[in-house]
């Protein structure tokens, strides 16, 4: 019975702690201690080699997760910013056409949230930070409209990509959801195959709810993927695993701080890494 | 699970724990930290062991009356009792982590004092944020309150101290000031919080804080109640489905009162805190 000795009642408290520290939750939480269990009796895992073993397993769970950004096959890549208030969704655009930009790509930003005091201004500033051009219209206006006048002059400029911001909208808000339906659609009409990306932004701090969040925005407008921001503070962004097991969402990037080029392709590895702390 | 439990007539041991076991699961479930789940249980299942058998309840009904108890003491009392100083103007210092809804709720504050028949001031003293002076400037023309904006070459606490000086000429009875977002483990915008709290004394310090919030939101709780000192907590998108149980949480670790909630996007959608309903939709 020597080498089962690897998770006793203290080891499996302290993983516990760990596991649901960082919103893995309860049944995530189980399900790896029920694994890293087998793995010790079979393995007979020495008690300094469960960290490992279980960082391991972490990140081959996501290690299929991450991707890059799709390329349309002919006209802009469209891609939309989507999800609850406050994620990180405005910063997160800027981000994303700065990328690009660096990349050699040519790229607009569209002011598509239309409904929340001074959103087009805040994105107007990281334009210009970003050095790329602005689509916005009249506050309160309808932003499917912005979306489609986006679209158009990104093809009409023959541009690699236009980045969508929407407005932040709660997922049991029927109305604001049919809302982003629309947007949706309209983009599509814009130009077909649009949009090329649905990305759903989810604040790595949101607790056991971001999994609803991430099935209901899927089930409304079909996430193409994540991007998970502020890991540069103590959020773990745990949720993600119940996410990426649940929905088989792909995970393109991460935010990891307030400035322009605080985006960062995401990695199974060093998430996995400090998901454990 | 309570109903399977009121059918019951006595509760072996082996039904108290089951019903733990559930109790523990669902607010973990409801994102209340793990230790004070931990915590939590270990109080409801010394109660239920130790406590008298009444006779007007079965013992089923007993643990759910405990687990219902104890809720309700952590929560703590009724919100919504700002400290007014009696030498205007009391002062308001809102924090919080990025996002958590600050800008938004400093203006639905002062529309809500506004409507109770004070002169409230706001504040933009967030000088990081692409458009957040602006963001608060269209908010504060929303509700009718003016805002003090900050001069160039102006430090956060400059505006602050401006906007408290700005209160006593107008007059103006209280002073709402927005900061910037930032995380608890930021030394440096810790410290700039600090310099800011130190220029103006605010009477009330409150820490904003999102109801979808995880694990995360204990440390965060500690992490400003340490570094700037808390009064008082506000819980933003309770319009939400999350369940909320970062307010046990935070109750828990920094025993300050919760004393609004914010219930949706508009600038009216700003409520007292209402512990026995907040304790009833983290149970579920
Ligand atoms: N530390 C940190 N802060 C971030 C990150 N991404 C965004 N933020 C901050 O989070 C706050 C909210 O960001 P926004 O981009 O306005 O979020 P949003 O989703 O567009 O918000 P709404 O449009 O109001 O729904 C801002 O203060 C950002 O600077 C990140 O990766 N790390
Ligand atoms: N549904 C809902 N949305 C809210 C509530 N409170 C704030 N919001 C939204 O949440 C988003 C972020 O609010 P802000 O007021 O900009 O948050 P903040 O804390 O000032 O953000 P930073 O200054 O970047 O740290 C905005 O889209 C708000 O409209 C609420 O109670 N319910
Ligand atoms: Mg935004
Ligand atoms: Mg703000």
């Amino acid at each position: 019975v020597g080498g089962r000795r690897a998770l006793d009642a203290e080891t499996i408290e302290e993983l516990e702690g760990v596991l649901l520290g960082a919103d893995m939750g309860a049944a995530e939480t189980e399900r790896l201690i029920g694994v890293l269990r087998e793995a010790a009796a079979t393995e007979r895992l020495a008690p300094e080699e469960v960290p490992e073993r279980l960082r391991e397993l972490v990140a081959g769970d996501l290690r299929g997760a991450a991707r890059p950004l799709r390329r349309a096959a002919s006209g802009p890549t469209v891609v939309m910013m989507v999800g609850v208030n406050g994620s990180g969704k405005t910063t997160t655009a800027a981000k994303l056409a700065h990328l690009l930009r660096s990349e050699g790509a040519t790229t607009l930003l569209a002011a598509a949230d239309t409904f929340r005091a001074a959103a087009a201004e805040q994105l107007g500033v990281w334009a210009g930070r970003a050095g790329v051009d602005l689509v916005r219209h009249t506050a309160g206006g309808d932003p499917s409209a912005v979306i489609f006048d986006a679209v158009t002059a990104a093809q009409a400029r023959g541009l690699d990509s236009v980045i969508c911001d929407t407005a932040g909208r709660l997922h049991n808000k029927a109305n604001l959801m049919a809302e982003l339906q629309k947007m949706v659609r309209v983009a599509g009409r814009a130009c077909p195959g649009a949009p090329h990306e649905v990305l759903l932004v989810l604040d790595a701090s949101t607790g056991q709810n971001g999994l609803v969040q991430a099935c209901v925005f899927t089930e409304a407008v079909r996430v193409t993927g994540l991007v998970l921001t502020k890991l540069d503070t103590t959020a773990r962004g745990g949720i993600v695993l119940a996410v990426h097991r649940a929905l088989a969402l792909p995970i393109l990037y991460v935010g990891v701080g307030e400035g322009l080029a605080d985006l960062r392709p995401f990695d199974a590895d060093a998430f996995a890494t400090a998901v454990l702390g | 699970m309570w109903q399977r439990l009121r059918g019951k007539g006595r509760l072996t041991p082996e039904d108290v724990d089951q019903a733990l076991r559930e109790v523990r699961l669902a607010l973990l479930e409801a994102d209340v930290h793990f230790k004070v789940v931990r915590d939590f249980v270990a109080r409801v299942r010394e109660r239920a062991v130790g406590e008298e058998v009444m006779k007007s309840l079965t013992p089923a009904q007993q643990v759910v009356k405990i687990v219902h108890e104890e809720m309700q003491a952590l929560m703590g009392a009724t919100g919504a009792r700002l400290q007014m100083s009696p030498h205007p103007p009391t002062v308001i210092l809102l924090c919080g982590l990025q996002g958590a809804g600050k800008t938004t709720f400093a203006a639905k504050l002062a529309g809500w004092l506004q409507r109770q028949g004070r002169r409230p001031l706001l504040c933009a003293a967030d000088l990081q944020r692409p458009a957040a002076v602006e963001q608060l400037q269209v908010n504060g023309r929303q509700v009718g309150v003016p805002v003090v904006a900050p001069e160039p070459g102006q430090h956060p606490q400059d505006v602050a101290a401006d906007a408290v000086a700005r209160a006593r000429s107008l007059p103006a009875d209280v002073v709402i000031v927005d900061t910037a977002g930032r995380s608890q483990a930021d030394i440096e915008l810790m410290t700039e919080l600090r310099t800011v709290r130190d220029r103006i004394h605010p009477h009330e310090v409150l820490l904003v804080l999102d109801a979808m919030a995880g694990q995360d939101a204990l440390g965060v709780a500690r992490g400003f109640a340490e570094g700037v000192g808390v009064d008082g907590v506000v819980l933003t998108r309770l319009d939400s489905d999350a369940r909320g149980g970062a307010a046990l949480s935070v109750r828990a670790i920094i025993d300050r009162p919760i004393k609004f909630v914010g219930s949706g996007e508009r600038l009216d959608a700003i409520e007292p805190f209402h512990p026995e309903r907040m304790a009833s939709r983290i149970l579920g």
